[in-house]
């Protein structure tokens, strides 16, 4: 079983402890302030009050032993940078950093981290392609500028075949599934005929999936 | 052209701004401080320095014409309440809120506002099931508990083909596509065979996906 450490805990920190705990998994909690150890304490059996970028109070709290470490600090970047610094000093083997601008992360890059996260940044332009494309759900990055988008069947596709529309050779998009009423239809047949208020889950790139929908 | 308003311009409020108006919608942003309206102003036409608790500051600046309005206020869930009872005032159609605390969102959710967000929970959530469970690579909500994942294909997989693991049969999880060095192969027969290094793109529940790969 892996052990994980999670530095910092806000918002993102918290969430991240809370559900590697509820899945049964070893977690070491720090915070430099009080009141979040408190409130971590009530599903965390090692929480400690102590400041990350000093390497003898990581040591201490057993943070050189765990296989993944979280850093979770936000609006001081050296603390966030300096605190990962001691953990590769340490030898922990994955570090994972949440980075607050883009010079953030790319300093965290530099200094050869796993994973690099931005979690507000990802959320927000998620939401803004579906505040800005009508009928447009949801995306998530796949592979090579694809990505998976969930789209409200646009009606002009009502009542024909999937054969018909033929979204593979008009736009490189091929249909995943479908989501009618509340049932998911996987790996629709060629034959099959699209209904109002569909929905579709389908693989493309942004852009041609922009001139699909609007 | 739909019309859109930030107000709030932390790092969530700066990308969804940012990501609008990069797609040549019409934003206004505002905010109380006066360095993030500073740094927003490099690529919004319209962003003020004002208390959006004010409901004559907030008219003045026009966002009651708006046809969405984003409320990225964090650390102050007072004036993010009170900002949102303003919008309603004015009239504004959809309201888009982050919220702090799973309290701040229930209040958020009860004054009746179109959708709300919470950045920091999600992708904490996320990142944590990947670090969890091996070979486990990303998680997106579809519909009634079946979700996307993206999933390292499991060792016993390899050389076998597909109507031979009969995933949604013993596990109720369908293959949508097939990850292969840096080609996508969409919706594959069943007698394609797995190599080693694939990585499946499938829809099913998390516990049985959980099963699969542990
Ligand atoms: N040197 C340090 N050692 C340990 N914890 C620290 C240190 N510096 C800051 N922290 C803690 O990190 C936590 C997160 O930092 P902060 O609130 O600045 O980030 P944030 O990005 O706004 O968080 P979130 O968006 O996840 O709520 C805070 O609880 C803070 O006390
Ligand atoms: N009454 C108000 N009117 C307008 N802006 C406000 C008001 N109160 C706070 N703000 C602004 O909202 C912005 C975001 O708030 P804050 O930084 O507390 O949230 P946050 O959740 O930590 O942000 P993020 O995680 O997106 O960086 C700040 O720039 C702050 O100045």
């Amino acid at each position: 079983r892996k052990t994980f450490g999670v530095i910092g805990i806000g918002r993102f920190g918290l969430y991240m402890a809370k559900t590697l705990a509820e899945n049964k998994a070893e977690v070491i909690a720090c915070d430099i302030e009080e009141d979040p150890v408190k409130e971590i304490s009530d599903f965390i059996s090692k929480s400690y009050i102590l400041d990350a970028t000093n390497e003898k109070a990581l040591k201490e709290a057993g943070f050189h032993n765990l296989d993944t470490v979280i850093v979770s600090i936000g609006e001081n970047i050296e603390a966030s940078i300096l605190t990962v610094m001691q953990l590769l000093k340490l030898g922990v083997k994955e570090i994972i950093a949440k980075a607050i601008t883009s010079t953030h992360g790319m300093i965290l890059e530099k200094i050869g981290i796993s994973k690099i996260v931005y979690p507000e940044k990802n959320v927000a332009i998620r939401i803004a392609h579906t505040l800005l494309y009508e009928g447009f759900i949801d995306e998530t990055p796949f592979a090579n500028e694809y990505s998976i988008f969930e789209i409200k069947c646009p009606a002009q596709f009502i009542h024909k075949k999937l054969n018909e529309i033929d979204l593979r050779n008009k736009f490189d998009i091929s249909i995943l599934s479908i989501k009618r009423d509340s049932s998911i239809l996987v790996n629709p047949s060629a034959e099959e005929t699209i209904v109002e208020n569909d929905h579709l889950l389908i693989l493309g790139k942004l852009e041609n999936v922009k001139k699909l929908i609007t």
